[in-house]
């Protein structure tokens, strides 16, 4: 199944 | 103080129609660069990021920063007080509970004035890494608007693949799948109707329908939108104003 990431995950691990 | 006058409400109203509905209440921070915003939607998927560069402004004064906690229902409402040729100045005190609106139209001396009340609005305020992106895809907003609201009717998501020859996204659902391409090409008469892909790599990556189409609310704001993607980061679309912009960061879809 697809499961949609969640923004902020991306920013404060980027 | 803030003091800010912009020559077109228009402009401000169609900023804030653009962004209402992902994020209903939402700090505006002052300073003297200009007018900015930064807020992430309920659900934590999708994120706004708005400026409006000082120049678009004038007169343009904010000499400390200043948050405006506004809920956008309310400023929406105000807007609509406002016929889109007359000029809006903002003003506020350097601690404010209140944002002061005056629309002037100069055709007919008609003046009137609003006050709004402000909110505390504790928001996580997120960096944002500068990204080379793979991918990044200039085509005309009314384009994107279509795509999105057409694949929306078959299926919750899309994915986007960008390859030198252009771009495509295809979409399945219970009824069956759909897919529109668009081929790299250059109308030299109107260059706004022009689709660009500029490739590092190729890349795919699927999002959800729903939030692209209500990105596309901010449609009037610019002929062209810019989709910058990257695989496994969030999708950045542009909108670019004359002096400044509206950003949606959206989390890709994720297989688990």
């Amino acid at each position: 199944k697809i499961f949609q990431g969640q923004i902020f995950k991306f920013f404060l691990e980027g | 103080m803030l003091e800010a006058r912009i020559e077109q409400a228009s402009v401000l109203k169609r900023v804030i129609e653009a962004i209402k509905d992902l994020v209903p209440d939402c700090n505006f921070d002052c300073n003297d660069t200009g007018i900015a915003l930064q807020a992430m939607d309920n659900s934590h998927v999708a994120l706004v990021a708005m400026l409006l560069r000082a120049d678009g402004f004038s007169p343009y004064r904010c000499d400390r920063n200043i948050a405006l906690g506004i809920n956008l229902n309310s400023l929406t409402k105000v807007l609509r007080c406002a016929q889109n040729e007359d000029m809006i100045t903002l003003k506020a005190d350097d601690a404010p509970d209140s944002l002061n609106l005056v629309f002037e139209n100069t055709e007919n001396e008609r003046i009137s004035e609003y006050d709004i009340k402000l909110m505390d609005i504790d928001q996580e305020h997120l960096g944002i890494p500068d990204t080379e992106y793979s991918a990044s895809i200039t085509l005309p907003t009314a384009e994107f608007q279509r795509i999105c609201r057409d694949l929306s009717q078959l299926s919750e998501s899309v994915a986007i693949e960008a390859t030198k020859e252009g771009v495509k996204f295809s979409c399945s659902g219970d009824i069956g799948n759909g897919s529109v391409t668009l081929r790299t090409h250059q109308n030299v008469d109107k260059p706004e109707l022009s689709t660009k892909v500029d490739l590092t790599e190729p890349v795919n990556l699927t999002f959800s329908l729903k939030y692209l189409v209500n990105f596309c609310k901010a449609s009037s704001l610019s002929q062209t939108v810019t989709l910058s993607l990257s695989n496994e980061v969030p999708l950045l679309v542009e909108y670019k104003m004359d002096n400044g912009y509206v950003r949606f960061y959206l989390a890709p879809k994720i297989d688990e």
